[in-house]
């Protein structure tokens, strides 16, 4: 099985923003 | 001063919405094709890149009025344009331009920071054939065959799938040519 | 050792784990519950879930006016922290020298874990660590919610998802 790089992510240093 | 460009547009010139809903509302409909195609997941790589096409062909409006961008001489510079300012004023990245071709008519995006598929993880069975963010291939299809570009957009590896990194290659088959009709 | 368990809408668990006590100084091997007591885990879990759910839909009276929405009581009233938006509702039930604590989440999920005492004592909470470790699991939990592919109330089997929760219980609960 793949690692999961699901848990690794911070939930809240993420960029915020996209264009609408 | 592409580069400058973009983040300028993106800072000064561009109305921006959560990037969470839009992860979300991704997710949503990748997730409602597999069930609506049974888990085909070819079907549902093909109306993703179908999906993409339609958004392409009626962004690169968006994105010419505002960058008011004069026609690229060649691939090398339609590769920074792609990536310094179309991806920075759409998706706030800007993913490394590698792997160019010996005639320069091919290369390579490295997308690093992709929102399309933020806290994914692929289930067991569509790890070996889902291109989750295939869309991008569509948009980029219809936005470059709006400006004569008539390319082919296809993912090579993606980090979802347990690759190292997600790379989209992007090769130029012709330019095309206004004809007069008959 | 602790039994922990995710329940969902239908009390049904998405997530269960028993952690054991880690060696000792003489050399003892991990110790979990003992077999009885392992299978009668999910009935005291079961037992629980009304006092739970009495502490998830009672109003908090203490709240002041203005502090809170419109002055109203909010939900989830812990019976030990006045606090109207902690979700760890602290040792909610025992059973014969066991501690049962739980937590909710936003959406109504309930953690909930029997505490175990080799000693076979009535066991002591440390509640800051076991409010740290249910708060950690509960960041776990949303990650799992934003994937797509996971439908709610399904049962979790990410082995990574475990891992992690393992983790987190021998920082915390060991």
């Amino acid at each position: 099985p793949t690692p999961s790089r699901l848990y690794s992510e911070s939930l809240m240093f993420r960029k915020q923003e996209v264009s609408l | 001063s592409l580069k400058i460009m973009g983040e300028d547009v993106w800072k000064n010139r561009t109305e921006k919405v959560n990037a969470e809903l839009f992860t979300l509302t991704y997710g949503s409909i990748v997730s409602q094709l597999c069930i609506d195609y049974q888990r085909d997941f070819q079907k549902v790589n093909k109306q993703l890149f179908s999906m993409g096409y339609n958004i392409g062909v009626r962004l690169i409006e968006d994105f010419l009025a505002k960058t008011a961008l004069p026609r690229c001489e060649n691939m090398v510079k339609t590769s920074e344009a792609i990536s310094k300012c179309a991806f920075k004023i759409f998706l706030n990245m800007t993913p490394q331009v590698t792997n160019f071709s010996p005639e320069k008519d091919a290369f390579s995006l490295i997308i690093d920071e992709n929102p399309l598929s933020d806290f994914v993880e692929l289930p067991m069975d569509a790890m070996k054939q889902l291109w989750y963010s295939n869309i991008l291939c569509g948009v980029l299809k219809g936005a470059l065959q709006m400006v004569q570009l008539e390319c082919d957009v296809w993912f090579i590896s993606d980090v979802l799938k347990g690759d190292a990194h997600t790379e989209l290659r992007i090769k130029l088959n012709k330019v095309l040519k206004d004809e007069i009709p008959i | 050792p602790q039994y922990f368990a995710i329940l969902g809408k239908s009390d049904n668990p998405v997530y269960e784990a028993e952690f054991t006590t880690q060696q000792g100084q003489q050399g003892q091997l991990q110790k979990g519950f003992p077999q009885h007591l392992k299978e009668l885990n999910p009935f005291i879990m079961h037992a629980s879930l009304d006092i739970i759910e009495d502490l998830q839909w009672k109003l908090n009276s203490n709240v002041q006016h203005g502090t809170n929405n419109s002055g109203f009581g909010s939900f989830l009233r812990s019976k030990n922290v006045n606090v109207t938006d902690n979700c760890y509702l602290g040792k909610v039930d025992h059973f014969y020298g066991l501690a049962i604590t739980a937590y909710l989440t936003f959406s109504g999920m309930k953690f909930v874990m029997i505490h175990g005492n080799l000693d076979k004592n009535s066991t002591q909470v440390d509640d800051n660590a076991v409010k740290s470790f249910y708060q950690e699991v509960h960041e776990l939990y949303i990650k799992t919610l934003m994937n797509p592919f996971y439908k709610i109330n399904d049962p979790i089997t990410s082995a990574a998802f475990d891992t992690r929760v393992r983790s987190l219980a021998r920082k915390y609960l060991n």
